[in-house]
Parts: structure tokens; sequence; C-alpha cells
């Protein structure tokens, strides 16, 4: 007891403004081996949507795992499922803990 | 100790 379980949250966030604003750090092959929030900017959809914090460890983007994604890799298919005009919204399956589940 | 490069690579994604 007492021990934290590493536990994931699934953050839906709209595309509200016409940026994500978001930046990460790390990357498969890295000493931080999945991508890590590490700055949201003021006035992209990441900021309005107030539940992605500095800090959290994105395990999934739209269903898509980062595991083993090197970071060019990562940001990319951030970027993309931002851009993609299918659907209104991005969902990130996330973790405040630095271990992949 | 695995050498892992210290240096970690930071983009941002607009």
């Amino acid at each position: 007891p007492g021990l934290l379980e590493p536990t994931a949250t699934l953050i839906r966030v709209m595309k509200t403004a016409p940026t994500l604003g978001i930046a990460i750090e790390g990357g498969a092959k890295t000493r931080q081996p999945l991508p890590r929030i590490v700055t949201i900017q003021r006035g992209g959809s990441a900021h309005n949507c107030s539940k992605l914090k500095v800090g959290q460890v994105i395990l999934e983007v739209n269903g898509i795992s980062l595991q083993g994604k090197e970071h060019r890799e990562a940001a990319r298919i951030i970027a993309e499922a931002f851009k993609t005009k299918e659907k209104d919204h991005m969902d990130f399956l996330v973790t405040e803990f630095n271990v992949s589940l | 100790l695995r050498l892992e490069p210290q240096w970690v690579p930071i983009s941002w994604v607009y």
C-alpha cells in the first residue's frame, strides 16, 4: 500500500485554435524514451483544453503508440494528428510517471 | 552503463 500505481489518462484536445502549441522532449534511444511535454504555448489548442500539463509523458496519440518512436517520428505523428481534417480533436494517452506501461 | 546521449532533443509541435 502507498505505492503509486502508474496510471494512464486519456485526454481529448479539441482543435479550438489554429495551432496545437506544445514542445516535447525525448523519444526512442534517448534518456527520455517517451516524449514528455516540456512547454505548452499560451493560446494553442493544448493550452485551451487545460488538461494537458507540462511534465506529462505521451504514450499514444489517437491510438498510435509512441513506444520505440524516435524524436522526429514522434513529433511528426503528433503534428499530423493535429493537421488532419478528419477529426476536430486529438486523443492523447498520457502518464504522470516516467515509466513505459 | 549504457551510454545514452545526455542531450535530449526538443521540438515544438505547432
